[in-house]
């Protein structure tokens, strides 16, 4: 564990919270894709199969729970209880080439040529431009809620926070796993405009507008 | 593989 490990975990959990507290507050989940809320459902359940069958860490073990679960949750809350605020319309990003994508890059990259490591390749992979479709839409409304750019900000910089740490780690410990370093590199390229209208915008106190 | 950096992050 290092400092930005730390603080790319904390900035996970804090998009997280922020995102409940959106969609609490405004009573709405408009703004939200609810496709690249399914990917990271699917991004965890296929990270963390290790949790049937251990080592179990204490601390990745409750985060991993808590991603998992609050993931779930996130859906639920949008299928059900705040369903009629959803853009459906315009949430319409061809996920399946997300998904097909990542699947050729795991069965072309991974540890080993077995079920669980070609799954944590997978999810790796798909971790990277899970955030796409929510892009898109936000693309498609040309405008966010602040709140909303806080959590795709907050999300963003969690896997920002890790190029720092696999360094680190790449110093102080000689380890290095090029999938993972690999993957969140394109994760945070696949940020970058957003960053910069973020920085440019929200920071300076005005609202999220793409120009048109 | 246990001892591959990744598999110790989240």
């Amino acid at each position: 564990m290092n400092i930005f490990r730390l603080l790319g975990d904390l900035s996970h959990l804090a998009s997280i919270f922020i995102l409940l507290h959106k969609i609490r507050t405004t009573k709405s989940c408009a703004g939200i894709s609810f496709r690249s809320q399914a990917l990271y459902v699917l991004v965890y359940l296929t990270r963390y199969l290790d949790l049937l069958w251990g080592p179990w860490l204490l601390y990745n073990t409750v985060m991993k729970l808590f991603f998992i679960g609050s993931s779930v949750y996130v859906l639920y809350l949008m299928k059900f209880d705040y369903k009629p605020s959803h853009d459906m319309g315009l949430d319409n990003f061809k996920v399946e080439y997300l998904i097909g994508g990542s699947f050729v890059m795991a069965l072309l990259f991974n540890l080993a040529f077995t079920f669980d490591e070609v799954m944590w390749s997978f999810s790796l992979w798909l971790e990277s431009v899970a955030i796409l479709p929510q892009l898109f839409l936000l693309q498609r409304t040309g405008e966010a809620e602040t709140i909303t750019t806080h959590y795709i900000f907050a999300l963003g910089a969690y896997r920002a926070l890790y190029i720092p740490n696999w360094l680190y780690r790449w110093v102080m410990e000689g380890r290095v796993e090029f999938i993972a370093v690999f993957a969140g590199i394109i994760q945070t390229i696949v940020y970058a405009d957003f960053f910069y209208v973020y920085f440019t915008k929200v920071i300076q106190g005005q609202k999220f507008e793409l120009p048109a | 593989r246990q001892e591959a950096t990744g598999k110790d992050e989240l």
